[in-house]
């Protein structure tokens, strides 16, 4: 050690910091999990262990908006004809997509993986329901859903999101301005335009291997985008259950508007390597981009003198998907 | 990735599906 050359020393010191936080950190996570199988044998029903906070700024630490770039990057380089069927059965294999439902069945029609992502599916496979005023706007597993209670909302069971960091500050000053404002009078208060109504939610994750286009979830009009550039951890069912206000960090874009019963909003929320949104009618939306300052967000609204309510959507229409990078 | 869906509804909607259940594009979420 003493006689190796300074640069060795140096090169072999960041694989030793590595070793030894990773190591120390997986010792951590063994002790954790061994006082929760103590407590369980004791019959104490342990609460979901939510991530401290010096754990999530560690995960958001890791550079991952670069690395979901630099994967997007990856993904559009355009692959030889004779690789693009390997390439993409692995990742039909590992994921388990059904190739059966998709629009273009032919492997060498894809020139990468990004294309792939994108792939729309044959308009039979997926009827969408004409009797119920909600349908599900994608693919997916459901992780929560119900009443938004205390302007709190569950992104799995037990762990709970604040509603205003999600959407971010009243959008129409009118509806604040309209009511008089006293202390219990919540935000959530404000975003419900008629006193004999609640206010619902529903979390849908959307895994690898899922059909990633969205369409409208009911017929309803968007009149406003808030685009909150944000991390990039992943949000799968794990995660969700791990780290809280998970959503309020991830990069996302928030459309909101009006249907029949009043105020709605859809959020996509990308997540690692899934960086970016496409709004198929907000030509301005930028979404993964180098630069950001944290907690901001840019608006856009879709209210114009054609629009006075925003743009019309069916249920069903097509809306957005989501990219690798 | 995922989406959140939060909207206001009359106190008698009601959703079809539950936390944990797989769903496709089209299917019914939820109705008066």
């Amino acid at each position: 050690f003493h006689t190796a050359p300074i640069r060795s020393v140096l090169r072999l010191r960041p694989v030793h910091f590595l070793v030894a936080t990773g190591g120390g950190y997986a010792g951590y996570r063994q002790y954790e999990k061994h006082k929760e199988k103590r407590l369980q044998n004791l019959g104490v029903e342990a609460l979901p262990r939510v991530a401290s906070d010096w754990e999530v700024s560690l995960y958001k630490s890791v550079p991952t908006r670069l690395l979901s770039r630099a994967w997007g990057r990856l993904n559009s380089v355009e692959l030889p004809t004779w690789l693009r069927k390997p390439v993409l059965s692995l990742y039909i294999w590992t994921f388990g997509v059904n190739m059966k439902e998709a629009a273009v069945e032919d492997l060498h029609h894809y020139r990468n993986l990004s294309e792939f992502f994108r792939r729309k599916l044959k308009p039979q496979a997926r009827p969408v329901c004409g009797f119920h005023s909600v349908i599900s706007p994608s693919d997916g597993k459901i992780l929560s859903l119900g009443q938004v209670k205390n302007c709190e909302v569950e992104q799995v069971k037990g762990i709970t999101y604040s509603l205003e960091s999600f959407l971010g500050p009243h959008t129409n000053k009118e509806s604040s301005k309209g009511k008089p404002l006293s202390c219990h009078d919540s935000f959530q208060k404000q975003l419900v335009t008629k006193d004999s109504n609640e206010l619902y939610h529903c979390v849908i994750y959307l895994a690898p291997g899922d059909y990633h286009c969205f369409h409208s979830p009911t017929d309803w009009k968007v009149s406003h985008r808030r685009h909150f550039p944000g991390s990039l951890m992943s949000v799968n069912p794990g995660v969700a259950r791990w780290i809280k206000e998970l959503f309020c960090h991830n990069e996302r874009v928030v459309l909101s508007g009006c249907w029949k019963h009043g105020f709605f909003s859809l959020t996509a929320v990308g997540a690692q390597n899934v960086g970016s949104i496409r709004i198929y009618f907000d030509q301005d939306l930028r979404t993964n981009s180098p630069q950001y300052s944290k907690g901001s967000y840019n608006d856009f609204s879709f209210v114009t003198s054609n629009n006075h309510e925003g743009i019309p959507m069916r249920k069903g229409e097509h809306l957005g998907e989501f990219n690798l990078g | 990735s995922t989406i959140v869906l939060i909207f206001e509804a009359p106190k008698d909607f009601s959703f079809y599906v539950k936390p944990g259940q797989k769903i496709r594009f089209g299917e019914a979420l939820g109705s008066l």
